[in-house]
């Protein structure tokens, strides 16, 4: 039931089965190349070479008890979308498949599949931290207002929030305080500022940037 | 200055230029391929064919005068550390090369590149969505808060956040609110929530976690 299935591991099914290891989630990992597995094998026990992906493969390997599969098989879209309907067809309760086009997309979301497209995602993230921030880790609630981490420059060093007037001065708000790797969502006035504090701050993508510009 | 230039229109690249070109931005494109600049040409004007990359190409096409440059060369990972040593030689502000593994992402950063692995960023990202929440958009600030979008039930409908309480009971601070595609920040306890509206919330994940269960 919690059970993660992963079926193809490139670099994105590899990163995707070592992160939810990682997270000692019980995984099952399937591939026709055994030196993918060999890749794997000291994080995830359950992984098995397979020569094709059908009804019994899924069963006999544990897939078909899983609660949520991926299908990360990328050049053969032909094999990503057969195994996308073998999957499916175990009535597994979520499937991801991962698309190499717009048209793979549309064949997938018909079969029933939620889809990713892992590079266009990761272009359209770039893109959009190139034009707010500098950090590459932020999100955009609607065009205009983003979340972000800034790490905060020397003019900020033992001052209060109140004293600075932060919200009225900058038009942010700080969200969170991440201190020597610990992070806290309790701020108030009177939480004092140190220079080597990260600040995860909420506002309008040009009050960040203007923001940015002026601290670093 | 602040153009962009992008050398290679893969999956990656394409949505990256075509994400910058969306906001305006000026942007040069170079490719072998003629193909892919056809697939970019109703938006990109500055689109230009080339053989291979040399520092005469980058002048000529105006790449030398971009403030950031992104290699977004994939399989010829030979093309891609000539094109990102090119670039870094034309003293280009920030350059940011995609890399195809480990080994090559070392070798983009001996010669002073910022490194991006999509396929591997975007494995991680979907494993951290699945382990916390079902929303595939979140910002994890460390190993155990995240900030995240979550729809409200009914029960909330015409409630004010005071009247629920919300962060006694639910340990979790409402930072935003999306209602009718328009996002507002300015939060506070006599706030009232509609049942079709969409809160960002930062705290424990588990705390997130227990509140998804809960609330849908
Ligand atoms: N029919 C199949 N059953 C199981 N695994 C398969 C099948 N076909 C291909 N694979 C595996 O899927 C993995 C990913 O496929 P491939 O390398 O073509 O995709 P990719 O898009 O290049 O991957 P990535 O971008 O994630 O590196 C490979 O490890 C491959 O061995
Ligand atoms: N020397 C070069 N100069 C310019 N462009 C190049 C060069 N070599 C390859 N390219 C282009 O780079 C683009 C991306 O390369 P490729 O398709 O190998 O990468 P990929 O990793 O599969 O891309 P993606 O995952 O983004 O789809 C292609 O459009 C290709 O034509």
């Amino acid at each position: 039931p919690n059970a993660y299935g992963i079926i193809g591991l490139g670099r994105f099914g590899t990163a995707l089965a070592l992160e939810l290891a990682k997270a000692k989630k019980r995984v099952v990992v399937l591939d026709i190349d055994e030196g993918k597995l060999g890749s794997v094998k000291d994080f995830i026990t359950n992984a098995h070479i397979v020569t094709s992906i059908s009804r019994d493969v899924l069963e006999e390997s544990g897939i078909s008890h899983c609660g949520t599969v991926i299908v990360c098989i990328g050049k053969d879209i032909e094999s990503n979308i057969l195994a996308t309907m073998h999957v499916i067809e175990c009535e597994i309760p979520r499937v991801i498949s991962k698309a190499m086009n717009d048209d793979h997309q549309r064949v997938l979301e018909k079969i029933g599949a939620e889809v990713i497209l892992p590079e266009v995602d990761s272009g359209v993230r770039l893109a959009k931290s190139l034009l707010t921030l500098r950090t590459l880790d932020f999100l955009e609630l609607d065009d205009d207002i983003s979340i972000t981490e800034i790490s905060l420059s020397e003019k900020f060093d033992k001052k209060t929030i109140g004293e600075i007037n932060f919200r009225a001065k900058y038009r942010l708000n700080i969200i969170a305080l991440t201190r020597d790797e610990k992070t806290r969502v309790q701020i108030g006035s009177e939480t004092e500022l140190l220079k080597l504090d990260e600040i995860v701050v909420i506002g309008k993508n040009d009050d960040i940037s203007s923001f940015i510009k002026e601290n670093s």
